[in-house]
Parts: structure tokens; sequence; C-alpha cells
């Protein structure tokens, strides 16, 4: 995982 | 999805409803800094560029939509609402916006994980809602009589980022390979500056007092 693929927050 | 990442965006959502429901039902918005709010609907226009193209969960979607929404409903209402915009604090709120815009942009350009435009706005967005709450603290802090729906809605927005904190925590130790520095970063920046509001709100609610700020 990296930085660029967490974006299942608000 | 943990219990503090749930209590986090409950807690968003319910300083939202605190703030319409000062602007809607007492049709006042005195006290508020309109170039928060500004700042705020750049953040999330700018962050939820994914919202058709990235789907995550139905939840998401909603709150995405929801925050989108009701912050430029807020603009609308303090710039444009002939009730609303005449109890606006026009001449308190002196705090220019490019003042944190042009560095965060600047920064995001500057620290990013990948050079796209979407990668790029998303990490902007980031760095914009750690300092957005700025013009606001500056507001408060020139605001003789902090009303209580104010107080209210600066605390419930502390609140939220204190809880994100708290579900980063649970995330580490919860899931393989899980980190996200920018976010990280930016968050505990953010959370911190609301540690000064969060001394004097905690100390005037328990000496039963009107919420003031020392200048």
């Amino acid at each position: 995982t990296n930085d660029a693929d967490v974006k299942d927050e608000l | 999805m943990n219990i503090f990442r749930l209590c986090g965006d409950m807690t968003h959502l319910l300083s939202v409803v605190v703030l319409l429901l000062k602007i809607h039902t007492i049709k006042s918005c005195a006290g508020i800094s309109l170039k928060t709010q500004e700042l705020y609907a750049l953040v999330f226009a700018t962050r939820y560029l994914d919202i058709f193209t990235h789907h995550v969960s139905l939840y998401n979607t909603v709150m995405k939509i929801i925050f989108l929404g009701t912050s430029f409903t807020i603009v609308w209402y303090m710039r444009h609402h002939k009730v609303v915009r005449q109890t606006y604090d026009k001449e308190q709120d002196t705090f220019k916006h490019y003042m944190l815009i042009i560095p965060c942009f600047a920064l995001a350009l500057l620290i990013k994980t990948k050079f796209t435009p979407l990668e790029v706005l998303w990490t902007f967005s980031i760095y914009l809602e750690a300092v957005a709450i700025f013009p606001q603290l500056v507001l408060l802090q020139r605001t003789k009589n902090i009303d209580n729906l104010t107080g209210n809605y600066v605390f419930l927005l502390g609140a939220y980022r204190g809880l994100y904190l708290l579900n980063w925590i649970v995330r580490y130790f919860t899931e393989k390979g899980y980190r996200q520095w920018i976010t990280w970063i930016s968050g505990i920046v953010q959370t911190a500056l609301y540690a000064d509001f969060f001394y004097y709100y905690i100390k005037c609610w328990r000496n039963n007092e009107k919420l003031h700020l020392p200048s």
C-alpha cells in the first residue's frame, strides 16, 4: 500500500 | 471502518448541521468566517473530483455529496442570502485566502505521491484542509461574545479531527502495510491548531462561563 492508494477516507 | 472513523465522520456531519441550524434557523452567520467556509468548499471540490470515477462505498459517495452540497450552500447563504449576509462580520474576517491557498498548492506540487492533476489536487486539498480553520480561529479571537452554536461548531470540527487521529492509530495496528504520511502529518497539524481553542473551550465550560478567547 502506498499513499496514493489510500483514498477510502473522507 | 472502525468506531473512531465513524464517530469522526458523524461529528463532522454534526458540525455542519450545527452551522446550518444557526444560518438557516436563526438567520445569522455572526462569528462565522466566510474565508474558512470558502476554503472548505475548495477543499471538497478539489478532493472529491474522483466521486464518479473512484467508487469506495455508497457511504463514502453519499457523504462526499453531503459535504460538497452543504459547503457550497453555506457559502451561498453567507454571500447572497438577503438576511444572513447582513449578519456577516466582514470587517473582522480579514484573513486573505491566497496566503493559505498558494503555499498549500506549492507544497502539493513539491510533496505528493504521483504527478497527475487529480493526485496534486487531492494532496492540495489535504494540505488546505489542515489550515482552513485558521481564518475562523482568528475571527473567534476577535469576537467578544462567541455564541454557543459558533463555539460548538468549532469544537465539533476539532473533535472530528481528533477522532480521525485515533482512527489512524487503530488502522496502523490492524491493517497490514497501512500508512499514509501526507494525510497523517497534515492531520496532526490540523488537530494541533485546535489545541488552544480546546483549552479555553473546556476551561470556560467547567467554570460555567460564556466562551471567550484571550486576545
